[in-house]
């Protein structure tokens, strides 16, 4: 039984790609079956990350472990109905390729698209990163600015809503778990990371996602992106970057304790 | 002569909207006739930023400048063709209407859109913001993943390019100055830091762009966003969040910094 994860969140530049990378090398190294699919067929940044790390296990002569990666084109017919169509087709072969796969990862651009609709619609666990800021936030709900007061769901939580809806229209045992992850947190900023805080719980009974605890604004979330490596990867010998600093070894527990949020089935992950 | 500064970067979350909102008060207050166009219609952040602005002055009774803010719709027509026909139609009729004013912001979306194309061709100045991560310089240009050598141009060095030969073609006096500003930089992580700084020098003379020192990663530039103010709003007595740390000193000397680098007309800003 495959298990669908979504990283999903119409505001750019939240981490989607970033929490993917580590998400599917995390599932990778426990054993598990993993495939990704990248739907930001503009940016590719997933699809990216793992070419760097294909040229790098070539040129290095190493091995690291891979997700499977089925290309899901968009569409170029004029008509955006017929595109539709194109890309629903696309989309469900491409999911059906990997019916022998404990799970497929699908990483959504940063833009309401088609696709990423799609991807909702069929996500078991939907995980949404969000930079720990009221600019970010202003897509999940709106605040009165006189009051600060939650005003209303917005764009992204309709989004989310309108997948779940037609999941159950669509006779689908169980609901999708969404999870929001905040992310790039700082070690300074106190109070604005306690205002979110506050919000994000407020917010979290009213709208139907779980709170994780997310990922702090480490260097080593991204500054190995160029050799397609993660955090997980190193500790050998040969090791590009040294892990001997306490934000290497929070940032392995930001990885596990995310994942164990995640509830995923299957043995202990 | 309208002066149009674009905010464009194909990459989500680099910090357009947050450095539009921040270059149009700044131009607002040097006394200057300031529009601004947010090109991001489904997201609007920029739109957000300045209706909780409006609604703020409203419930405190106080007055603070605003720039003009005509909307220019995106089609929705079934055929791209015809789309792109209306689209380019309704952004033409609303840079006219703007033809009294010193300068036209124009907030572009974190993705690749004809309206957004429609901007760059039609941009004096573009500042692009962006993160100090690789992850965002991926769009700017590849690097060998086994040497780390700029290997070529990217996606959104080529939408720059394409803009430049466009205006050129239009027979339009005057090249495109390209500004790209180092955004959300780090107080630690300075070997990353370092890294980007000489691949960026490097790259500012290859592919033509002037490199801005940028906005350092401060929870000022968001905080306020709720409210819809900027720091250069705050110092009167009645002030929501009192101007009194290092942090913010510093942001507005890297507001001034940014509008002086980006060497606009008119008299000194
Ligand atoms: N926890 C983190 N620590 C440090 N940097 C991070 C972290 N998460 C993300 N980043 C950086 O923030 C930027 C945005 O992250 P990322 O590209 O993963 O977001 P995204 O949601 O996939 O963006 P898009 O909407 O463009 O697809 C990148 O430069 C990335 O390297
Ligand atoms: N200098 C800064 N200091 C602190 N936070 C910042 C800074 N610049 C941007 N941010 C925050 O980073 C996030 C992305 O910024 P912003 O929304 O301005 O980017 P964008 O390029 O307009 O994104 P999109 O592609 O989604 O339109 C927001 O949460 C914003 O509040
Ligand atoms: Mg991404
Ligand atoms: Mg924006």
């Amino acid at each position: 039984m495959t298990h669908v994860i979504v990283l999903g969140n119409e505001k750019g530049g939240s981490g989607k790609s970033t929490a993917a990378m580590h998400v599917v090398v995390a599932l990778l190294k426990s054993g598990r079956k993993v495939a990704a699919i990248d739907l930001d067929m503009r940016q590719r940044s997933l699809s990216r990350y793992v070419e760097n790390r294909r040229k790098y296990c070539e040129s290095k002569g190493i091995d690291l472990v891979f997700p499977l990666m089925p290309e899901v084109r968009p569409s170029s017919l004029d008509s955006r109905e017929a595109a539709r169509q194109e890309e629903t087709e696309n989309f469900a072969a491409a999911l059906q390729s990997l019916a022998g796969c404990d799970f497929v990862v699908i990483d959504c651009p940063g833009a309401d698209t088609h696709l990423s609709r799609l991807a909702h619609a069929h996500a078991d666990t939907i995980v949404t990163p969000l930079n720990d800021s009221f600019v970010d936030f202003d897509l999940l709900a709106r605040l009165d600015p006189a009051t600060g007061a939650v005003a209303g769901p917005s764009l992204y939580s309709e989004m989310v809503w309108a997948a779940r809806k037609r999941r159950a229209l669509a006779g689908v045992p169980g609901g999708i778990d969404w999870v929001v992850m905040r992310n790039r947190l700082s070690a300074t900023q106190a109070r604005n990371k306690r205002e979110m805080g506050k919000k994000l719980e407020d917010l979290s009974a009213r709208i139907g996602f779980r709170l994780a605890r997310g990922f702090g604004d480490r260097v080593i979330y991204r500054e190995l992106f160029p050799m397609g490596l993660t955090l997980l990867d190193l500790g050998g010998p040969d090791a590009p970057v040294r892990l001997s600093t306490m934000s290497h070894v929070t940032a392995r527990l930001e990885i596990r304790s995310l994942v164990a949020t995640l509830k995923l089935p299957g043995r202990e992950t």
